[in-house]
């Protein structure tokens, strides 16, 4: 049950640590004139666990706009370890949306595993993992008084080959 | 067996992207003219999962001197992540031994985890799952070609408490 796992590490080792201090980036990079559609963190995830190291790769009505002031802390021995965040303006039609978003980065983790045979999981299962996985996530991050209302999860369908500007619809849409 | 996922985890998202451009930030920080005494990245395992966020905090004779240059890449979403790694000098009588070191920190998850009751592990499974960690990452690393000899893993045992410079006795012996 590796998705249980990652999970739990995305919590304890990320969000615990990055959610709670959010709104505090945003208004510093807020002080600068700029705005946000939305301040919670819009967190991708894609059925088939495909992360592309830039949204624009998906859609190009995603485009980067520039990182939040980074957050520095001393962890596991690594002295000023930096947690960074990014803002994209989303558009469609006339509209644009403007947030800080990414992807999952476990999914990235459960991909590579479903192509390494030592691993011990295959890519029938790798569907299973990301819906436990997304299930486990939104239990812990209910549950979590430091991270409540500052979080999205958006699940990606890979059913939609085709349509170039799937993503940018999905973000703006729900 | 959520230590297999973490150990997985930790290699795919970190030390596969770190350990093969490690050699060339040495030869950065060493162009100041400082030397190291070893180039390997030493990666300490408590089998009590404790982690400090410093290593001083275990051991006074281990002292941060600084990090390397950063690496940066553009990973899921988030552009110009940082990855640092730092630079500890180790003191034992009159020998010092200085080399990047920092823990595992896919150990904090495992210690978190089994204080949250939700997590489905507690306290005697945990020294099971660190064993389990550092057998499963033994194998991946060996098993990796970008990686071989750019490493090294130190279990460290709890059974030591009272010697306050038990961990540089372990990194300067071993
Ligand atoms: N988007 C994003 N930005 C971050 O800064 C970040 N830092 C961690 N994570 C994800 O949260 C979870 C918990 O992190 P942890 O540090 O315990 O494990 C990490 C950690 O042990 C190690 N690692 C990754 N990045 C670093 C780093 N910069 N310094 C030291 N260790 C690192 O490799 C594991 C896997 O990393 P990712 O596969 O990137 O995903 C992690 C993980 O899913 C991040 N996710």
């Amino acid at each position: 049950n590796v998705a249980h796992g990652l999970a739990w590490s995305f919590y304890i080792g990320y969000l615990k640590l990055v959610l709670p201090v959010l709104q505090n980036k945003i208004s510093q990079y807020s002080s600068t004139g700029a705005r946000l559609s939305s301040s919670r963190l819009l967190i991708l995830l894609p059925l088939n666990a495909v992360v592309p190291s830039k949204p624009e790769e998906e859609d190009t009505n995603v485009v980067f706009h520039e990182n939040l002031p980074e957050l520095e802390l001393d962890v596991a021995g690594v002295r000023q370890r930096s947690y960074k965040n990014s803002i994209y303006k989303i558009t469609q039609d006339n509209k644009t949306f403007s947030c800080v978003l990414e992807y999952a980065t476990p999914l990235r983790t459960l991909y590579q595993m479903s192509q390494e045979r030592s691993a011990g999981f295959g890519e029938r299962e790798r569907k299973q993992q990301v819906l436990l996985f997304y299930r486990t996530l939104s239990q812990i991050l209910e549950d979590s008084l430091e991270c409540r209302n500052r979080y999205r999860l958006l699940l990606l369908n890979d059913e939609h080959t085709g349509d170039p500007h799937h993503l940018s619809r999905e973000i703006i849409q729900n």
